[in-house]
């Protein structure tokens, strides 16, 4: 067996898909959903966490390449070697994953002679953080491929590796490593499923919000991709706007710098002159590059010219590159470049007709439209226009967090279960239905 | 055990080597290796993969070597500097 090799001395890893495959029947949302789940099998047990970003500092580079690729391990068409990973370190391409490509890719498919991506993936990020082979033959970073390794929600380590993984980065706060002591069973359930109603051996997660039944604290676009904040969680949608997770994401896991007492945000956007995020609580504002909070923050929202109470409402509007703040039932508009109020604001009702007189939050999105949040609808006011649509509002969680109506009706009642799929009354364990979903959602 | 192919035991040393269970080949005498340091390579690799360790190139260890796999060498030089001491 070979050496340990180094760690990661941080716990927050960042990722990201710096080339997809080209001749893949697998699309891209549906690679970079397998990276995710895969990165995931080794962070629901160790206390990493994995952040896809979209800038080029990521600490793990994926890329599909061919051949020759500048680094010492040349691919070699079609079988033999099939993909490597880089070893923690200081080194530039500490972490880089490299899958070849020209190997047929997929995922869930029948074809004996296919190489399941997230199989490998889970090996090579093995790698990536600091496993070598090992020859145990159940193991999954053994060197050889032994084929498909089945569900990504429901696969779970073998005990080896979970041991070996603990050796270097310890066990994640929640997962007992007692709790399996054998080598886990083909269709075990997962190691650290998502919370179930009634039954979870780690944290209860109470304050955690369902995405079809909750109105937002906040709504952002953010590298041209959606994100939904509620409480201390947010969900987050591709610019294609595919929800990456049907479960939310912590606020404070991911957005690193907020004080871990913050219980929820009121106002997220990103700034267009220079691209930072600006979250809202209160009287304090915190300004983010990307994921993390810049030096000297939280700083007060009079800086804006904003008087104290906080704001319900913030988004950048690019038909005019303002900036809008929305408080009860007055606006501001506020010139980013030359960082005052514009004048004669507030003013007390918005230039946008038909959207309601106070907001939770707005957003523009790449569709050129601007869209008004309150409650459990939303308004789409088109390109450069000053109406909202004449449709109207439309339910929030069916058109962009993947819900459906009955489902949101019947859970706005108190009823658990993915209704849509499969309406149980009164059944306590929704995880599996909604996983089942989350699947379909993600390979789509 | 049937005599060896040629192209079989270039293709059993050169992936030997690449795993990590022959040490690099030497640039002034190319691939020559001693047979007790192939054979010891072969059984290290056949255990390493679930074969028996016979020391071996047979056809069970060909069809392994042929086997879709990760890129990255089973053993590391310092492991293999370890072993020989």
């Amino acid at each position: 067996q070979a050496p340990t090799p180094t760690k990661w001395n941080k716990r927050n890893l960042s990722w990201r898909v710096r080339t997809f495959p080209r001749d893949s029947p697998l699309g891209r949302d549906t690679v970079r959903a397998l990276m995710h789940y895969a990165l995931k099998v080794w962070s629901d047990i160790t206390p990493l966490n994995f952040h896809e970003v979209a800038g080029s500092t990521a600490d793990i580079q994926i890329d599909f390449s061919k051949a020759d690729h500048n680094d010492p391990y040349p691919f070699d068409g079609p079988g033999g070697t099939v993909a490597h990973a880089f070893f923690p370190g200081d080194h530039r391409i500490a972490g880089d994953t490299h899958f070849d490509d020209d190997e047929s890719w997929t995922f869930r498919s029948s074809d004996a002679h296919s190489m399941d991506l997230f199989a490998v993936a889970i090996h090579e990020f093995g790698h990536a953080i600091g496993l070598s082979h090992v020859a145990a033959a159940s193991s999954i970073m053994q060197p050889y491929y032994q084929g498909p390794v089945g569900d990504p929600l429901h696969y779970g380590l073998p005990y080896e590796d979970r041991v070996r993984i603990w050796q270097l980065y310890g066990v994640r706060e929640s997962v007992s490593p007692t709790a399996q002591p054998d080598t886990p069973e083909p269709g075990e359930p997962p190691l650290l499923p998502e919370p179930t109603n009634n039954q979870s051996n780690s944290p209860p997660r109470k304050d955690v919000p369902h995405r079809c039944s909750s109105h937002f604290d906040a709504v952002a676009q953010i590298r041209g991709e959606a994100f939904f904040f509620k409480g201390r969680y947010f969900w987050r949608l591709t610019r294609d706007r595919h929800l990456v997770s049907l479960q939310p994401a912590q606020i404070h896991r991911f957005w690193r710098g907020l004080p871990l007492h913050l219980d929820s945000v009121d106002a997220v956007y990103e700034r267009s002159s220079d691209h930072r995020i600006i979250f809202f609580k209160g009287d304090r504002y915190w300004v983010f590059k990307d994921t993390n909070v810049e030096e000297g923050y939280p700083r007060p929202i009079s800086d804006f010219g904003l008087p104290p109470g906080g704001v319900d409402a913030a988004f950048s509007w690019a038909h005019n590159d303002k900036t809008y703040f929305f408080k009860d039932q007055l606006y501001w508009r506020y010139d980013e470049h030359m960082r005052r109020m514009d004048p004669g604001h507030p003013a007390p009702s918005p230039p946008w007709r038909g959207i309601p007189s106070t907001l939770d939050d707005a957003m523009h999105w790449s569709d050129g439209a601007a869209y008004f949040f309150r409650g459990k609808e939303y308004w789409k006011v088109l390109d450069s226009e000053l109406v909202a649509a004449p449709e109207y509002p439309q339910s929030t969680a069916r058109d962009w967090l993947v819900c459906k109506d009955l489902q949101a009706d019947s859970e706005a009642t108190g009823m658990d279960g993915e209704a849509g799929a499969h309406p149980q009354s009164g059944q306590h364990d929704q995880s599996r239905s909604e996983d089942g979903y989350e699947v379909c959602s993600c390979t789509s | 055990a049937p005599a060896l192919r040629a192209e079989d035991l270039s293709l059993g040393v050169d992936w030997l080597s690449r795993f990590g269970y022959l040490p690099p080949a030497d640039p002034e005498t190319g691939q020559l290796q001693t047979q007790e340091e192939l054979s010891k390579a072969i059984a290290t690799m056949q255990r390493f993969g679930g074969l028996e360790a016979t020391g071996i190139l047979d056809e069970a260890t060909l069809e392994l070597m042929k086997t879709p796999r990760c890129s990255l060498p089973d053993l590391s030089p310092a492991v293999r500097a370890r072993r020989r001491r």
